[in-house]
């Protein structure tokens, strides 16, 4: 379903050019439910951004569904991005002065859902988030963990068959990461969607069925979780 | 040195006025380590505003160092916040456009220290943040945990007496977020700092001498912590 083949990635400073990403191959079937650690700057979100469409690599291939995603462009890349990928920033990357129910329903405004559907869609997302009572506030009116939770929201209200999370838990205490967890093993299991997470966190890693480890822009071990976390 | 009095905060809503702090009260002496914890959205970043002469409480006293912060407004406001506290905000506040060393300079240059031995200390910051290879990046060519790293190193810069952290390693791996820790307890026992931190980890609240648990706007215990993490 989701395959990088010998992925590089750049990024221009000034004159220079820094190589990010060595070369990341990785392949993922459908329905799997795998977390990728790593030491703070060894190219996770950077990964995660080539990945959810959100930037191109330098060299290398990624197929989508089995669509070559260097073959696409503006839009077309964003109608595919729509309708397969929910993701989740590391950054959380909220609209300011946009409430929390606003924020969740732009995926579903892009898929063109009807207003009164959204709304409803967006709010129930945020309810299983235990936000029932901050749907109206704005980013700077919500705790670093609720505006987590509302990009998490918005990141599985349009249940695409994907979802990507980069650190979607690193704002929340263990009680609520639990939760969270809890809730996208149920999604995977019961709708059968494919997850990919970035964490640090080896509790939230024990819910995946496999763990990937990246080092230095390269990834140094990809295996079946033996100690998968069933409840 | 730092005390909080029956401090209560209420933000306004459009017409509604909400409490979100309700008496809260604390005492910390000179050179305390204390850590704060609490479920998502339990009032500790907006406490820490407070301790940080950040927001004012809507009633209620601060007295920090032997100064009532209620008398302050502006610029004798901001002398006393530079001097006295070293902040990391929860969602860092770093300057965009702006590179590491020159975000992590900021608070010497409020405090009218002059060029090239600003530059020289927010170097040594960055460096003691495993940083050395990122001074001249900007926010946005660095990752969640770099990020994090230039707020810690922008907020113990200025070797305030007082330093308060929330959640400063969220978006850190562990081993990182150890190395961390023990810089913080090193200058907690060898200057003298006073450390306030806000987090989520077990582990990280683990390396100081007193736990403050935070529930629905209240403190709802204070106490030593028996198991001191030594090293
Ligand atoms: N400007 C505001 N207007 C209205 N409500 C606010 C505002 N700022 C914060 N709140 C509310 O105050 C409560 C406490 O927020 P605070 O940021 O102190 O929580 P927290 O304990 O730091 O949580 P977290 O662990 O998620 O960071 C939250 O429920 C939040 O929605
Ligand atoms: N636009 C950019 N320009 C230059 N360097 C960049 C840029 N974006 C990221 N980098 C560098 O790429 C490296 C990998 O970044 P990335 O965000 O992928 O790390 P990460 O594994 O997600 O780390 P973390 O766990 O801290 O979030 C970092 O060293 C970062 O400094
Ligand atoms: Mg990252
Ligand atoms: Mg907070």
């Amino acid at each position: 379903l989701v395959e990088l083949r010998d992925i590089r990635k750049s990024f221009s400073m000034g004159k220079e050019e820094v190589e990010i990403l060595h070369g990341i191959s990785i392949s993922v079937e459908k329905s799997e439910f795998v977390a990728m650690m790593g030491p703070s700057g060894s190219g996770k979100s950077t990964t995660m951004n080539i990945l959810g469409c959100l930037d191109k690599p330098t060299s290398g291939t990624y197929i989508l569904n089995g669509q070559n995603i260097n073959d696409l462009e503006g839009d077309d890349l964003a109608v595919i991005r729509n309708r397969t990928i929910g993701f989740v920033f590391q950054g959380f990357n909220l609209l300011q002065k946009t409430s929390a129910i606003e924020n969740v329903e732009l995926p579903l405004l892009y898929a063109g859902m009807p207003k009164k559907e959204r709304r409803e869609r967006a709010k129930e997302a945020l309810i299983q988030m235990g936000l029932e009572d901050r749907l109206y506030h704005e980013p700077t009116q919500l705790s670093g963990g609720q505006q987590q939770r509302v990009a998490i929201a918005r990141g599985i209200v349009n249940r695409a068959p994907i979802l990507m999370a980069d650190e979607p838990t690193g704002n929340l205490d263990s009680k609520t990461s639990d939760e969270i967890m809890k809730l996208f093993k149920k999604i995977n299991e019961e709708d059968g969607t494919t997850i990919l997470l970035v964490t640090h966190e080896p509790d939230v890693a024990a819910y995946a069925k496999r763990i990937v480890h990246f080092k230095d822009g390269m990834i140094t071990s990809d295996e079946i979780n033996r100690e998968v976390k069933v409840s």
